[in-house]
């Protein structure tokens, strides 16, 4: 009586827009620049190229007022995308490139998708994306979103010349600049601060150019692709891994075999006698490939000859309980065959499919982790040395699991995945930024949760220029959080700080900046406004505070007492 | 150089289970109780069927100190699952029942898959699912998930007999019950206060036994699924429901062409003489049945006999650009034809095709739009009487969606979809929890936003029992939100009134209640904890509480009187 319906990811997307920072016309069009900015950034960084990025929002009626049309435009020198991936890439929903191991601005694969989708249901409008990845051929794309199917349709394609690499996305929508204008305005000024490699150009609605141009060259490194942390992986992770470097049976076909025989240098027909085949085995085996050696085992312990082997096909063999499972092709049916555990051949077979040992599989799969290491781990979480992950039993792993979370020595992350600010390039911000008569910062060792790698940069700024008021900054992977401020792990640590102690009040002119760069930053909401409090993020943001606040508390005392010298 | 993927709805929510309220053992035990108990509330509520709700949480090892593996349990009286459907709708994100146009708590189809996924990453296990639609067999499943595909994996299915009707659901996750204890008993405690007609029992891990009886056996009527509001449809939606109305053309087979055949009173062969059949086609028209009229104005128009039609499908008809286009099933292509637009057939086809005036399809789509004010609004919106709506361009569309958010004289929705609580039971429940010296409620006309109607419902009480500090107790569609307030619409409204002015300070005992009911509440986060500021849901909170602070205020000032008068 209930009708049970399956809907598409953008379909969800679209029901639910106010999820992705698509509630209304205002914070509409600043998330719709917002992921335009951070996907020419994230291009640029990716390929080491000093980004210049050119944003234009134009009326399309001048002297309508808000909320009305605009069409916002973000122009980039980056790497372009390849044309074929064009339609799916701006078309589709959970579709993109960033979901490896690196930091990243953007993680999701729907950002850019949702900005044209919000343009398409408020304005009816393609959007235009033009690119070019050799700087001499450009692809112009006109394209509208089946919300349903969650894919693209084009409408428009056409190739012209060009003398510039990069990509332009063009997206008509209604938005209301009079309100959102001054957020735009700071997310774009913020963004260059805390990107001082990148040149940013802003074409407003009312005529006005704003021109942030770069105060480096220097591009930090690119972050580096690595192997996850092993503090906090989860049981599905682990699984994934294991499954991943678990042995692959290869199928058996009439070449394979050629070559099997080539190496047992078989003559004949020969081989259709099993005893004589066996003998045969047995002698050459040590001269045998390791792949020559996993089929003959096969077809040993199944007791077939080749002619039978190619007509069925491996699909797993389960060392745990001695079975091995196979296809067979005439009878289009699966069989389970109990194998004999006595047998040479299958002792052979189980050390093939028993997988690497625990301590193999955790400096393998981990990074950071060496063999004096994962033999500590091993003895600490009470497995026995040479545990074979591929015997491991579900109670295992969950073992295996909770004990990567206890296990207190491992080595702090490799920090060459992300890439901070750094305390001198901080601190030079703030100082220039703010004016203030007192700067502090710390940058804290790298820490990870749930096997992501994450650093915490802080810095406190006091006096100077710096209106009254307690004022937080924060900023996630080089991105400025604007919205949502209450409900972030960086203020819930602020709050709980007695601020008294230190002698700052509600009015004092203080300014607290926040940056936390992660391979995968935990965002509360796919607007990536704020950051959810995971217990080791919050940690790492206590202890820095905590840091700052002691620096700050001794400048206050020296400032009070030469303010009393001075009444003397 | 860079490589695209595509990931599953359910990978997206596993690598980003923060979204939805999964980021650390106490918010997950917390969120799964929630998800749980309020399927079983819509199950019941749906059915009309008085819940009995039984919750229970107990460790797996009761001496393990938190966080640790507690197995959940969620027993209801409901309806239960049809047990053909269970793997899915627990196995599968974005699939459900509740993406119909009715006031439910769920509507994302993911939340009881979501509190599996954690369950099965942190521990392993599969949940066990024992659901009964007959009051005599259960049907008892254990199920994995496989997240990178997004489907269930059935581990067990079994078939018990059984005396009750009912869904139960049995979840082994790991949790930190020492720090969310106190919020999943608020949760329960004030779901009880707000669904009076409700029993629950919650049987802790300590071993205390919670027992909230219902105070009534008064269940209100479900609430009706029902047309949309006309105020806010974006053009997507205008779109989709426009495309749901336009003539179907069915496809024409040899069973077709004999009615046909049968009304034309058509002897023999004589149709394959296109001069005679046009003549008897024009003969017999007024007699004709509208469908055979229709093939008939194809066949002439195309110039087809019989045996031809039937070898072609008709794919549309676009009457803006007088083309018809079909499939050859011979030549395997689609053909576009220009139709002459001078031939009587031609117009009974555009006739057909253009679809219902605007008018006519204002008063069938939406609900309380009569023939009145459907012509009113299609003068204010500039189109012409009569205007065809498969007719519109894309520019009119957009003019007809913008117009429907400005036009001001929609009667105000239906509130039969809507289930709201009423100012009787809101006063009652406010005085009975809180007794307080002052009560005052109030609960708005129904209004909408983006086609969605909503009611707001608000209460204020003041002193008595009341604890010094302003307190705030949101719900929406019956459900406590205990999360996340400070970035809720209805904080940002209440921190927006300058209460100095009611002489309402920081520390006054004032407690302030609001409930927001629609057929679609504009959630935040997947973790339904906070509501977005649709301006229209603003605004009508904003009424209340104005309403609500000036019978506030007059009852402060006589009490001010009053005191000043004992004073003398
Ligand atoms: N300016 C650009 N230059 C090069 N590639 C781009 C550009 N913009 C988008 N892309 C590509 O299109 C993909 C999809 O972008 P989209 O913004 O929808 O998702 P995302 O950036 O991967 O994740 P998120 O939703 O977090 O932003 C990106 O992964 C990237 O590969
Ligand atoms: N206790 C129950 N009794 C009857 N049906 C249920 C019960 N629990 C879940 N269902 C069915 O399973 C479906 C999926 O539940 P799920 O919680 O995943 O999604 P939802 O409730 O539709 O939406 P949401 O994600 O917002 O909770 C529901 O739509 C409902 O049809
Ligand atoms: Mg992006
Ligand atoms: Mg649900």
């Amino acid at each position: 009586n209930e009708s049970f319906n399956q809907i598409s990811p953008s379909e969800f997307f679209y029901r639910n827009r106010d999820l992705a920072g698509f509630s209304n016309p205002t914070r509409s069009i600043y998330t719709s620049v917002r992921e335009l900015v951070e996907n020419s950034l994230d291009a640029c960084d990716q390929n080491r190229i000093l980004p210049n990025i050119y944003v234009t929002i134009q009326p399309t009626q001048q002297q309508k007022s808000d909320p009305k049309h605009y069409i916002l435009t973000v122009d980039d020198n980056g790497p372009g995308i390849d044309h074929n991936h064009i339609p799916l890439a701006f078309g589709t929903v959970l579709y993109g490139s960033k979901f490896g191991l690196n930091q990243a601005r953007g993680m999701f694969g729907l950002g850019a998708t949702m900005a044209i989708l919000y343009g398409q249901i408020t304005t009816n409008k393609p959007v235009r994306v033009n690119s070019s990845i050799d700087g001499s051929n450009r692809h112009e794309y006109e394209i509208l979103l089946d919300i349903q199917k969650n894919k693209p349709i084009i409408i428009k394609h056409s190739i012209t010349s060009t003398k510039k690499k990069g990509l332009s996305i063009s997206i008509c929508l209604e938005g209301d600049y009079s309100k959102a204008g001054s957020k735009i305005r700071d997310y774009i000024y913020q963004t260059s601060l805390i990107t001082p490699y990148a040149s940013i150009k802003f074409h407003d609605p009312k005529g006005n150019k704003y021109n942030y141009e770069r105060i480096t060259k220097f591009i930090p490194s690119s972050p580096t692709i690595i192997k996850p942390h092993p503090y906090g992986i989860d049981v599905e992770t682990l699984r994934r891994m294991i499954s991943d470097t678990s042995y692959k049976i290869s199928n058996v076909d009439n070449l394979m075999i050629a070559r099997i025989k080539n190496e047992l240098k078989m003559r004949g027909d020969v081989h259709n006698n099993y005893v004589v085949m066996k003998q045969t085995i047995k002698k050459r085996w040590p001269y045998l490939s390791s792949q020559t050696k996993t089929i003959l085992s096969i077809l040993l312990c199944l007791k077939l000859n080749f002619n039978q082997l190619v007509k069925i096909k491996i699909e797993s063999i389960d060392i745990a309980r001695n079975t091995l499972t196979y296809w067979n092709y005439e009878k289009s049916k699966s069989f389970v065959t109990q194998l004999n555990i006595s047998s040479f051949y299958y002792k052979h077979l189980a050390n093939e499919f028993k997988g690497d040992t625990l301590e193999t599989f955790l400096t393998k799969q981990f990074q950071r982790v060496g063999r004096h290491t994962a033999e500590k781990f091993t003895e600490f979480a009470h497995f026995r040395p040479g545990k074979r992950i591929m015997l491991m039993t579900n109670q295992e792993l969950v073992h295996l699991s909770d004990s990567l979370q206890k296990f207190s020595e491992f080595l702090s992350p490799d920090p060459s995945c992300l890439a901070p600010l750094g305390e001198n390039l901080l601190e030079k911000g703030i100082a220039k930024f703010f004016n203030p008569d007192f700067v502090s910062v710390v940058q804290r060792k790298a820490s990870a949760y749930s096997g992501f790698p994450f650093i915490v940069e802080m810095g406190v700024a006091y006096g100077g220029s710096i209106v009254n008021g307690i004022k937080l900054y924060r900023f996630a992977n080089r991105i400025p959080l604007l919205y949502d401020e209450s409900s972030d792990v960086v203020f819930k640590v602020i709050n709980d700080i007695d601020w008294n102690r230190y002698k700052i009040k509600n009015e004092s002119p203080l300014v607290i900046i926040s940056h936390i760069c992660s391979t995968r930053i935990p965002y509360k909401t796919v607007g990536k406004e704020n950051v959810a409090d995971r217990n080791e993020i919050e940690r790492e943001l206590k202890l820095a505070l905590q840091f700052l606040s002691r620096k700050l508390s001794s400048y206050m005392s020296k400032k009070g007492k030469a303010a009393m010298e001075k009444k003397r």
